[in-house]
């Protein structure tokens, strides 16, 4: 996995945020510090990790639009390892607010730069659309980590984002790498989960992490304590298939 | 419920596309003729009623920004009563195209202007923002219906989604009503749910709709036949449900 990762997907609800927190999170148990970038104004990466995004005086907005630096941001979550540059819900006008600005595609990329080798990775977080805030982010990022629910309209989706990656790749960040696809609320059970698992994995290839991510409801109820499912319940399904996610983008070297 | 419906929620995933799409059959087969407008760039209501979006002429695009009409766009999807406005990718770029226009918040709202009598009800499918298609579908409409997902993170969109109903209120369309909440993806076996359910219940009281939608692996099922839940399993708690809901909005004149 690279230093910067983007973890996108404009389909709504398919595991971003899980994933983000979560991977953060196990990243930083295997003892390689992580900055987790929230860049969604419902700001879901910075309520799962228990922090109060109205308590907050600098947030992402104030990074992209109020002259903020990093530092000013970054604030500590209660697990060691693990740094947060959290979201409030007034990112949302950031669309609009920096539609004129000249570098408006590459703020965010601009105030990564202070990130030194205090971190090891530094994820994104993004809302579930290709608009601003997500091509900041594809823009900012080193490689994207795809997570695609194993559901039929989530596979739709395929092909807008691919798209999407190739434009990016084009205009904006010619090195984008895909990090990999992970498959997300896994339910062996159901054949649907099984055909679009197959379905996905044929048109990725090799690209699909070999860990699955399977539906485990400690994920869901996690965040309402505001803890990565690890501090929630290390011994779920959940949570032993972040850090086998983990382990598989730390060992593989990828 | 009042005949134009936006069916919207920020939050992704939450079941916006499936309760249009069941919604709309279950009120085209108690005889209420129904037009679905998709306003989604992922163009899941498309596919979910079986409609190849790459096959066609005219899409929610051309009618927002090329001229064509509600009548050119219109089809129809093998469900008697229930007749289609399909979307298509190619829609995402309408929120930069739109920026500038004069009247870019009404643009859907002037077309629907065309429909008559021909239809008692006018759903309307938005994407997981908060951006322009989702505006035009809350000008367009004279009141919304809200699924809420019964988990935490959709619990926390509550917020950032009434105040944005509010400004789209005060500033572009003051007769806006919450037509209602809908409660889905419900699992009566888990603490979550029904902490959730209940969560929602005292925040919106009476707005609540008294048909709650079951996680039902059969809606999920559905999209990938190209067929709305009643036509591929009308037994299923899926189906009964938004049956139910049909005859919820029906019965009480809501
Ligand atoms: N593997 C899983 N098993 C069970 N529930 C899950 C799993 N992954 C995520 N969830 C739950 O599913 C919902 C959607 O997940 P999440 O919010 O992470 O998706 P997202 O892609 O970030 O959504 P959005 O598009 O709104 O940003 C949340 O309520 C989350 O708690
Ligand atoms: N009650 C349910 N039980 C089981 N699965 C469901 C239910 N409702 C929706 N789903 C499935 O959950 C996923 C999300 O639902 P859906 O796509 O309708 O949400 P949405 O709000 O329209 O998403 P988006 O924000 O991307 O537009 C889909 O795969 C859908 O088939
Ligand atoms: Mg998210
Ligand atoms: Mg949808």
């Amino acid at each position: 996995m690279k230093k910067f990762v983007a973890i996108a997907n404009q389909k709504g609800g398919v595991g971003k945020t899980t994933t983000a927190v979560n991977l953060a999170a196990a990243l930083a148990a295997a003892e390689r510090p992580v900055l987790l970038v929230d860049c969604d104004p419902q700001a879901n990466a910075t309520s799962g990790l228990g922090v109060d995004r109205d308590a907050l005086q600098a947030t992402t907005y104030e990074l992209l639009l109020g002259g903020a630096t990093l530092s000013d941001v970054v604030v500590e979550v209660g697990v060691p390892g693990l740094k947060l540059a959290p979201s409030h819900p007034r990112l949302v006008g950031a669309q609009l607010e920096l539609a004129d600005a000249e570098d408006r595609e590459a703020r965010l990329k601009f105030k990564l730069k202070e990130v030194t080798d205090q971190y090891d990775y530094v994820l994104i977080d993004t809302p579930p659309s290709l608009g601003l805030l997500t091509v900041n982010a594809l823009v900012a990022a080193e490689s994207v980590l795809l997570p695609i629910q194993c559901e039929y309209y989530a596979l739709e989706g395929v092909g807008l984002l691919m798209e999407t990656l190739a434009l990016v790749r084009e205009r904006l960040n010619p090195s984008l790498e895909l990090d990999g696809v992970l498959l997300t609320m896994y339910d062996g059970r159901t054949n649907l989960s099984v055909q679009v698992a197959e379905e996905i994995r044929r048109y990725f290839g090799d690209a699909v992490f070999r860990t699955v991510i399977p539906r485990n409801v400690r994920l869901a109820e996690a965040p309402s304590f505001g803890l990565p499912v690890l501090l929630y319940d290390a011994a779920s399904s959940g949570a032993q298939a972040y850090l086998a996610l983990a382990q598989e983008v730390l060992g593989d070297g990828r």
